[in-house]
């Protein structure tokens, strides 16, 4: 993997052999598991990073589930180079994965992120037929079982948010959901979206304050403030309906309520000028901030055990 | 493959709650097939439309009449769609053939 272009975006077969590779040069340290099989029967692979132990706390990040955002992908790509290459010369990532685990899934809806390759570079849902529909596709970050049909997700087949028959019906999400719940010990979950550079906590389905939100927003001060120490790229933070707006039935939402304390989401960066088609040169730019702000809640998710 | 010809992505920054409003009933207009890359959220906050060529004339229209300001943020998506084509092109031919 030392040859692997980071600066270049790539098709998912490419990512696939990259994962292969990581695990083949690490095999003390990175383990593959499959989580499950998307809708067109792809593997949902996570990368499992961990210096022994059974069943430690763990680090849940993921990147992708909105096939079209092609940065995510990629600095999960970076992301996953970065754990390797920094174990045992970073003291704090060094300590945490002394003592946690680290799960990451780079590609996490690989149907639609072969769709956007190969027949529609615009693709955000999954890829699963809707029957009664022409539609097709159901929008995964608002097919989990928080606040599920509510306000903020659409019940329209052919609306970019279109929620899903029910709660988990997309096995990109059950897969993921399945897993959570067997784990059980997961103390942190990120997921990862671009590009409206926010870092978000719960709640998106309710105005409810989430009952750690004092935590969780001097957390994500900190987080934003690192990442900008960069490059100066500015974040607004705080909870989804009060940042952005309602949405229901969202990946974040249904890990805290499973007692997951520290569950954000991030939107990476914006151009401003260039939305999902972001130009490659930014890709490692993007990486190197973003893993700043990571560290810091895997950081404080360390030194706090809860 | 389907292609982005013409479309354009659009940049409107709501001035008050009444224009932010107004943006977001653009989301139920279903017949113009809009794609909110990046959706109405607040007054102050922008907002990113992909608008499909043949939606072009009735959603300027409809911006227009309510006296909505808008900016066009990317002229021709296919456009640059093929130039990050031609740039993954072009990185592959470069690429150790070991990779």
């Amino acid at each position: 993997t030392d040859n692997f272009d980071f600066s270049r975006y790539h098709t998912i077969d490419e990512i696939y052999s990259f994962q292969d590779m990581l695990v083949a040069e690490n095999p003390n340290m990175v383990s593959k598991i499959v989580i499950g099989r998307s809708y067109q029967g792809r593997p949902l692979n996570v990368l499992k990073f961990s210096t022994g132990g059974t069943n430690r706390p763990a680090i849940w990040i993921d990147t992708g589930i909105h096939s079209r955002e092609w940065v995510t992908q990629a600095s999960g790509t970076w992301f996953a180079k970065k754990i390797v290459t920094d174990y045992g010369r970073d003291p704090a990532l060094t300590a945490i994965l002394n003592k946690m685990d680290i799960f990451l899934e780079i590609v996490t809806n690989p149907d639609g992120f072969y769709y956007t390759h190969t027949s529609n570079r615009m693709w955000r849902k999954t890829r699963k037929p809707n029957p009664g529909s022409n539609c097709v596709g159901v929008d995964p970050n608002r097919n989990w079982d928080a606040g599920f049909g509510g306000p903020g997700a659409s019940s329209s087949p052919c609306s970019e948010t279109y929620r899903g028959p029910r709660a988990n019906s997309e096995s990109e999400v059950k897969s993921i959901v399945d897993f959570v719940k067997s784990h059980g010990n997961i103390k942190a979950f990120v997921s990862i979206h671009s590009y409206s550079q926010m870092l978000l906590y719960p709640y998106g389905y309710t105005r409810n304050p989430a009952k750690d939100q004092t935590e969780l927003h001097a957390l994500a001060k900190k987080a934003i403030t690192d990442l900008a120490s960069l490059y100066g790229t500015r974040y607004r933070y705080g909870s989804i309906i009060s940042t952005i707006y309602q949405a229901s039935g969202g990946t974040i939402d249904w890990t805290y309520d499973q007692g997951i304390k520290y569950s954000y989401t991030f939107e990476l960066r914006d151009t401003g000028r260039h939305g999902f088609i972001l130009p490659a040169n930014q890709i490692i730019p993007t990486a190197r901030e973003t893993w700043l702000a990571l560290m810091a809640i895997m950081d404080h998710t360390f030194k706090n055990p809860y | 493959k389907k292609t982005f010809e013409g479309d354009q992505v659009l940049r409107i920054i709501p001035k008050d709650e009444v224009e932010l409003s107004l943006v977001k009933d653009l989301e139920d207009m279903i017949e113009f097939e809009l794609d909110f890359w990046k959706d109405a959220a607040d007054v102050d906050t922008p907002v990113h439309i992909r608008v499909p060529f043949h939606g072009l004339q009735s959603t300027k229209m409809y911006l227009e009449s309510q006296g909505i300001d808008y900016s066009i943020m990317i002229e021709d998506l296919q456009a640059m769609l093929d130039e990050e084509q031609e740039e993954m092109d072009s990185a592959a031919r470069v690429a150790d053939p070991r990779n």
